[in-house]
């Protein structure tokens, strides 16, 4: 799981 | 995901293909910057490694799997098979000047202080700068062709469209990452002169010419 917004885009 | 960052991620993946297609349509990389086209291709190996990592969607590791093979696809058609078209006494910029201090502030401004944390900061950092060679380049040959400037409009178009995502993104699901925000804002705000010429002349059919 991604902790941080931003990690999941691109 | 949202429109905002679905048209910014398609804004992105034309920059790429109109770029790409230039090269290899006109056999020449006149007027492009290698530099630039280096500089993505590090932002987004270091970003990317998270592939290896941490599984997100079929359509995240897609796209990002055709971001790093583009994009060392663009380097080595600037590098090696067009190189006698590559305009290295314009492409005069200093990577170092960009790629140092984005280290220094990754280092000194992320969430976490582990290897994987650091280097996507630091590719977080360097994007909103990688483009400074390419528009030096165009600042000193004083002009760019209209498909260079179609690329250029397309690639800052991308994050411009990922702030109102984030704002988006803060309202509907309450996520705020500010290492995101103001690196996105820093790059879009460098790509505003650029975007004025774009509409006033390139829409306008004539070629962008920079005012004397």
């Amino acid at each position: 799981d991604t902790k941080y917004v931003g990690h999941d885009e691109l | 995901m949202n429109i905002f960052r679905l048209t910014g991620d398609l804004a992105h993946l034309t920059a790429i293909i109109i770029l790409l297609l230039k090269i290899w349509k006109t056999r020449s990389c006149s007027g492009i910057s290698g530099k630039s086209q280096i500089l993505f291709t590090v932002v987004y190996i270091t970003r990317y490694l998270d592939l290896f990592t941490n599984y997100i969607s079929a359509y995240n590791t897609l796209m990002k799997i055709i971001f790093v093979v583009s994009s060392l696809a663009t380097v080595f058609l600037i590098y090696f098979k067009f190189k006698a078209t590559y305009d290295r006494n314009h492409d005069t910029f200093r990577m170092e000047f960009l790629i140092i201090p984005s280290i220094i502030l990754a280092l000194l401004i992320r969430h976490e202080f582990t290897v994987m944390e650091v280097l996507w900061t630091f590719s977080i950092y360097l994007e909103a700068v990688a483009i400074l060679p390419q528009l030096f380049l165009v600042s000193k040959t004083g002009e760019a062709e209209t498909i260079t400037s179609h690329y250029l409009f397309a690639l800052g178009s991308y994050r411009g469209l990922y702030l109102l995502n984030w704002i988006w993104r803060y309202y509907f699901e309450n996520f705020l990452d500010w290492i995101s925000i103001v690196a996105g804002f820093v790059q879009t705000v460098l790509y505003c002169d650029f975007f004025y010429l774009y509409v006033t002349r390139v829409l306008h059919g004539r070629k962008l010419r920079l005012p004397a």
